[in-house]
């Protein structure tokens, strides 16, 4: 494509084709996205941040897709979702607003090795792609590499589970290489990491039963988002804490972020037509990132007018 | 590039804790290299599990035995993965 209005939206694309994409709009709008490279994964590929920013030191909000390489819906919705956000910028009043007070940071292809060895090799590979000493498995589940409950059940410590946890928290670079980012940035608000499928809208905790101190609150956006998603096509969604409304699973992400203060910490479980799994159709695409859109707004929106 | 030929992913719908333990048990067989895409957990979540051709004989003989409740989600696994890169080929094609 020669531009970011020229790439086709409703198709699944390559690691090299989103990194082109996201170069392209970092090109198209100089004033409003960069590209920080946050760290390597264990091949070697970068770790590519688009950057939304209006000013200098904003609090953040983090939106990251694709953690689980097999999952392509979510890296094909973070792509619509940065093309959205550079669109609406000056368009939208509530999304203007929005980045007007925050930066926006979105992670698009959140595990480049597996997404690579699932266009590559693996159509069904879920994990990360470093070898595990002893093992004839490669690679870890980077959602059950985070250091809050690490180990704990919910978790498997067999190299060959697709939930493997790895032999420590953040032993993977694609989670450490996110742990020193929201560290070192130091004042993000909100953080939203983005799967697929079964239809959920998640908030802490998901390795203890313990409900959070904010689980009111949580729980709150998270009904009024569910009802912004759906009133487009009609999704139905359930929502509430991981372990209540899933299961129990330890060394998760937003466990480990709202730990470190990120009261806004949800996970997405996209589009579940119940014919395709993580084969979503390509003309699933842009819905399952419309709706989902309208979830985001709600969250960031909340976000953005209710400081802490 | 690995091939899914004859894989099939099986939507199972247990309807008391006691098919969920049942299914728990099938995840821990590891011959059958079942990939469960939505794992048992509880009765009001369906179970998704990829599984290989090899083992469809024992895991749909183990569902039927124990009379648990499985429609089939996806009957060829390759089937839609080549639909999915045809439609990748056309779309650039297109561009």
């Amino acid at each position: 494509p020669r531009s970011t209005d020229d790439f086709n939206y409703a198709t699944y694309h390559t690691l090299s084709e989103i990194n082109s994409f996201i170069d392209a709009l970092v090109q198209e709008n100089p004033n409003l996205v960069s590209k920080i490279v946050i760290g390597q994964s264990y091949e070697g590929r970068p770790l590519n941040v688009l950057k939304f920013s209006t000013g200098a030191n904003r609090p953040g909000i983090w939106i990251d897709t694709g953690i689980h390489s097999r999952e392509w819906v979510t890296q094909a919705s973070g792509t619509w979702f940065a093309k959205k956000i550079a669109t609406d910028y000056g368009r939208d009043a509530a999304l203007t607003a929005i980045l007007d007070r925050f930066d926006i940071f979105l992670e698009i292809v959140t595990n480049p090795d597996g997404f690579q060895f699932t266009h590559t090799s693996n159509r069904m590979w879920r994990k990360t792609r470093k070898p595990n000493s002893g093992s004839r498995c490669a690679g870890v589940d980077p959602n059950r590499n985070w250091d809050a409950g690490f180990g704990g059940a919910g978790s498997s410590s067999n190299p060959c589970s697709e939930t493997y946890r790895g032999t420590y928290a953040h032993s993977e670079p694609e989670v450490k290489a996110i742990v020193d980012f929201v560290t070192s940035h130091g004042n993000l608000k909100a953080f939203v990491s983005i799967h697929s499928y079964s239809q959920m809208l998640l908030y802490p905790y998901g390795y203890t039963k313990t409900p959070c101190r904010d689980q009111a609150e949580l729980h709150e956006v998270a009904q009024r988002a569910v009802a912004a998603l759906t009133s487009l096509y009609g999704t139905k969604y359930a929502y509430g804490s991981i372990i209540n409304v899933i299961y129990q699973a330890s060394g998760g992400t937003i466990d480990w972020t709202y730990d470190q203060g990120i009261k806004y910490s949800y996970t997405f479980e996209l589009r579940d037509t119940g014919r395709y799994g993580f084969i979503l159709p390509a003309n699933q695409i842009v819905p399952t990132a419309q709706e989902t859109w309208q979830a985001l707004m709600v969250i960031m929106d909340h976000t953005k007018n209710n400081p802490y | 590039k690995e091939n899914f030929v004859g894989h099939q992913v099986l939507r199972i719908t247990p309807k008391n804790e006691a098919e969920v333990i049942l299914l728990k048990e099938l995840s821990q067989l590891e011959h059958l290299e079942l990939d469960f895409w939505r794992e048992p957990i509880d009765v009001s979540l369906p179970v998704d599990a990829r599984v290989p051709f090899h083992s469809l004989q024992p895991v749909r003989s183990f569902l039927a035995y124990n009379e648990i409740h499985y429609d089939i989600m996806i009957a060829d696994l390759q089937d839609l993965l080549d639909a999915e890169q045809q439609e990748m080929t056309k779309s650039r094609a297109l561009q």
